[in-house]
């Protein structure tokens, strides 16, 4: 059996939940709904793997993605790679509302945000500093570089590319700490 | 990373996701996430699902956009969200990642690949069913 309304979001992100059933509790609308609730796992960090102070990349920066599809008309805003705004649902929205466009990405998405209002703030706490800093510490292991030298297994860059390409096994380092 | 999806009781459905990503990352890196039809995607006629796990790999398959068409030529949303992930198995037998469903009549469904340290996904559920969100999982 089923019932509308619904509200389904991955991972056990409850307030995430609550938040966007409230929207359509208070007959909110549906993008509302899940701009509101993604924006609240933004705000709580949900388990470092959403929002500001999560998955610092090689250089320690935290950086954004995000999108939102509107299911009747098929309009979509997306942004990636968004760099000092925290709020990147947000700035998705402002894609599809305020341009032609379906995916701004890097520091130009940022500069976007900005002209729409968005507040440039560092995304680096000290959770995300200590995480790069033992990262650093540990020969930068795991990475997501191969064929390179210095051996990209062993050690930090930088790196060059290796003359002889080997076809590796794909390395498995997503998990439920890190993921997409 | 979230991946939501929302529908109203006059049938309007939206989805969207929210992320920073695999930790460590090459500088400008991108997952699946902001990718249309990958981590997320609705069509009111159809259905919405959400993805999330290993975004390198998953992006080439296009599981929402996968499991969405499915639902539209009548599969149940388990039955298009288990279609999505073993499409990827296929080449990436170790892969990590799971996706949700739901259909325009608010059935929804779960699926995920089976891999060490991973054997259960959880996922919330707000329905007129319980008003408070409920936490499902389903076994990879």
């Amino acid at each position: 059996r089923s019932s509308l309304p619904l509200v389904i979001n991955t991972w056990p992100f409850k307030n995430a939940a609550s938040s966007a059933w409230s929207v359509l509790q208070s007959s909110g609308s549906v993008l509302d709904a899940v701009e509101k609730g993604c924006a609240r796992c933004e705000t709580e960090q949900c388990d470092g793997s959403v929002g500001y102070g999560g998955s610092p990349d090689e250089s320690g920066e935290t950086t954004l993605d995000a999108m939102i599809m509107n299911g009747d008309t098929m309009e979509v805003g997306a942004v990636a790679d968004l760099r000092r705004i925290k709020n990147a649902i947000g700035v998705a929205r402002a894609v599809m509302e305020y341009t032609d466009h379906t995916l701004l990405v890097g520091e130009s998405a940022s500069l976007f945000a900005e002209n729409m209002g968005f507040i440039a703030e560092d995304l680096t706490t000290n959770k995300s500093l200590n995480i790069f800093s033992q990262w650093l510490k540990g020969n930068c292991q795991p990475n997501y570089r191969k064929n390179v030298s210095p051996d990209s297994s062993q050690s930090c860059g930088p790196y060059r590319p290796k003359g002889t390409l080997r076809r590796s096994r794909r390395a498995q380092h997503a998990n439920l700490h890190s993921h997409d | 990373t979230i991946g939501m999806i929302a529908l109203d009781q006059h049938g309007h459905m939206a989805a969207g996701t929210s992320t920073n990503g695999l930790t460590h990352k090459v500088p400008g890196r991108v997952g699946d996430s902001p990718i249309v039809g990958a981590g997320a995607y609705a069509d009111s006629s159809a259905g919405g699902a959400a993805a999330t796990g290993d975004g390198d790999v998953m992006m080439r398959f296009l599981p929402s956009y996968l499991a969405v068409e499915l639902m539209r030529a009548g599969a149940d949303p388990m039955a298009a969200c288990k279609s999505a992930i073993s499409r990827i198995k296929r080449h990436y037998s170790e892969f990590f990642g799971a996706i949700i469903c739901a259909n325009t009549t608010g059935h929804y469904g779960a699926a995920c690949n089976k891999v060490s340290g991973f054997t259960q996904f959880q996922f919330m559920v707000s329905n007129a069913d319980s008003d408070a969100p409920v936490l499902k999982s389903v076994d990879c």
